[in-house]
């Protein structure tokens, strides 16, 4: 129902009382599932008539997310101008199975390696990686009384694909921090270019605290098996039309910032003098 | 300074019938030109609540109202609207009238829920309409 002039809002808790159901205003006429005709989002829309998420989402997972909408979009919804990022799609995977290995050592710290599966299926041709990591958070706020340094060993055991590194040992240190991300767009990039959607990894942990940096702390071992298993986060640029493409569109705006006058203008002078030196 | 004000001043400068507001009508904006409206809706009105996390509440705003004859730079419509509104005028009013559509969008950022359980983070082009125009 609308509301008089200006802001046409439906009654706050009113259902929306249209006669047709609003899935079927998104269904196309003969019911034929023509895929150009529904830009993605409402292909969303009308593919999920009555269908609830299979699994629902890991809450940390959701939380993590939530705040980087916060950090992208305005409450409205609108991208925020200031971001510089080209990706205009960030998917946020949790493993469909992981398999715990040898178990951790408190002592020296050394943590069960985990085997890792992840299913990438939402994952479209028309989006291209750009970066990936995998990001890990603690079971509680834990905090630990020193920085600790971690060396990290990451095999993809699945796809055995030939032209990709199959492993990636580095290490991070890290302080209080609530999310730890490891990056692993070089493992990740050809696997998902070539259309890879069930990677299968391990990655164990080696860590230590600094004793160089706080020789005070003292020596308990710490309990790195807070660690919870990790998500998998890509960055994606979707390049099909109905994405929001932020570098064409600065790039737009700056070429059509001149009116269409002024650049008509300017080419005729640009003719002017191209003639004179004819 | 009783000034006498001779008998031809008091003759009326327009004729009688003549009536100013009608005659300042048509200089005024028209009451329902063509703007930009809003419209707000949340995903939970239409159950989509479920699985678009948000934005919670989504402002597509749309256009609607009259378009004036002379549109040009008010709208930033083309010339080609101009000429549209005299064939209707002049040569054929079964060609219609310019509308009021939108001219001018801005993208919508998206966080959604997908059936395998992932989230996803999707910023899609032309989902609000920031700017009306005549064509």
């Amino acid at each position: 129902s609308q509301a008089p002039r200006g802001e046409a809002v439906i009654a706050a808790g009113a259902e929306l009382e249209s006669e047709a159901d609003p899935w079927s205003l998104l269904q196309p006429l003969d019911g034929a599932d023509r895929p150009g005709l529904l830009p993605p989002l409402f292909k969303v829309l009308s593919d999920r008539r009555g269908e609830t998420p299979r699994l629902q989402p890991d809450s940390r997972a959701l939380y993590y997310m939530k705040k980087l909408y916060k950090t992208y979009a305005t409450k409205e919804g609108v991208p925020k101008s200031g971001r510089s990022h080209l990706h205009n799609t960030v998917r946020l995977f949790t493993p469909c199975a992981q398999h715990k290995q040898a178990p951790g050592d408190r002592v020296t710290g050394i943590l069960s390696s985990v085997d890792l599966l992840f299913n990438l299926d939402r994952v479209t041709a028309v989006e291209h990686l750009l970066k990936s990591v995998l990001l890990y958070t603690f079971n509680n706020s834990v905090s630990f009384p020193s920085a600790v340094t971690c060396v990290y060993n990451l095999v993809i055991k699945e796809p055995k694909s030939s032209n990709a590194p199959s492993r990636a040992p580095s290490s991070f240190t890290f302080r209080n921090h609530k999310w730890i991300e490891i990056d692993v767009t070089s493992l990740l990039q050809p696997l998902v270019a070539s259309s890879e959607r069930s990677i299968h990894m391990s990655v164990n942990f080696t860590c230590k605290k600094d004793q160089s940096k706080h020789p005070s702390a003292q020596d308990g071992p710490f309990n790195m098996t807070l660690l919870v298993p990790p998500s998998l986060i890509l960055y994606l640029n979707d390049t099909s039309a109905q994405a929001y493409h932020r570098w064409y569109s600065l790039h737009h705006k700056r070429g059509s910032s001149q009116g269409p006058d002024q650049e008509r203008s300017e080419t005729a002078v640009g003719e002017r003098s191209a003639r004179h030196r004819r | 300074g009783q000034e006498i004000i001779s008998p031809e001043f008091k003759k009326p400068l327009v004729p009688v019938s003549f009536n100013l507001s009608e005659y300042f009508k048509q200089f005024l904006f028209p009451q329902n030109e063509c703007e930009l409206h809003d419209f707000r809706l949340s995903f939970s009105q239409l159950k989509w609540d479920s699985w678009i996390v948000a934005p919670h509440r989504y402002n597509p705003r749309y256009c609607k109202g009259d378009c004036p004859r002379a549109v040009r730079h008010r709208y930033g419509s083309p010339v080609h609207t101009m000429v549209q509104n005299i064939i209707y005028e002049r040569l054929d009013p079964s060609v219609p009238r310019p509308s009021c559509v939108p001219g001018k969008y801005s993208p919508l950022s998206v966080l959604t829920i997908e059936p395998d359980g992932s989230i996803a983070y999707k910023e899609y082009e032309d989902m609000i309409a920031t700017k009306c125009t005549c064509r």
